[in-house]
């Protein structure tokens, strides 16, 4: 996931 | 109805018009291009009934298998009322010509075929809409954790795309099915895309966006 981390911050923004 | 509704607005390619033409300059604006066509797409997905109630991880895992699939359909879409054209943005539309000269000839020659499938449907909007969701829950991850919630989703949408084609196509039965078997090509397409802008990536002639690295390293 750290890897990963701007899709997994995108997903979790709620708009 | 509410695909249609969640629909993303166009976004702009806005070359640099600073920057000598050539292929250097068509390959930045491309990448910036898909940078922000990146974003755009996780925030629509979060709007397909059902993708948010999939477990983050899952989210993460469809998003990262089926991203190139789902930009690669919406710039054939945008590209069906041309003519051996593509339409990587409104203000990008890029001919053989212009492709051959700034080195994306590779990248047209492979996009084509799927924009020729898509004009002899002449697929609509709906349908648009509906199959890129499709693409999507469709992506064949191999990291899926919930793979229940997952066919869910995807008889879900598999349910919608039958509807509309029950509503609105009823001269044609085998029309969903038509549709659906554009997939095996869409997935070809967008495979030889992702190798394209790994080589490029791999260059390292070409600045790349953070979120676009990512997602292109997620399919290394």
């Amino acid at each position: 996931k750290e890897k990963h981390k701007i899709l997994h911050r995108l997903l979790q923004n709620s708009t | 109805s509410h695909l249609l509704v969640v629909e993303p607005e166009k976004i702009y390619a806005m070359p640099d018009p600073t920057m000598p033409d050539g292929d250097i300059k068509a390959l930045t604006t491309l990448c910036d291009l898909a940078d922000r066509e990146l974003v755009v797409i996780i925030g629509w997905a979060k709007h397909i009934p059902g993708f948010s109630s999939l477990s983050l991880a899952d989210q993460m895992s469809l998003l990262q298998s089926a991203w190139m699939e789902i930009l690669v359909l919406s710039i054939v879409f945008r590209s069906l009322a041309c003519e051996e054209e593509l339409v990587y943005a409104e203000d990008y539309v890029v001919d053989e010509e212009h492709a051959r000269l700034s080195g994306l000839l590779d990248l047209h020659v492979a996009i084509l075929p799927l924009v020729r499938r898509y004009k002899k449907l002449s697929m609509e909007r709906e349908e648009f809409v509906t199959l890129k969701a499709i693409a999507l829950a469709n992506s064949d991850s191999m990291h899926i954790e919930d793979v229940e919630a997952v066919q869910r989703l995807q008889d879900s949408l598999h349910e919608a795309l039958q509807d509309l084609e029950g509503a609105h196509n009823t001269e044609d039965p085998r029309r969903a099915g038509k549709l659906l078997m554009t997939l095996p090509l869409l997935r070809q397409t967008a495979a030889k895309a992702v190798q394209h802008f790994y080589s490029i990536k791999v260059q390292g002639k070409v600045p790349m966006h953070k979120l676009f690295l990512e997602m292109l390293e997620a399919k290394a």
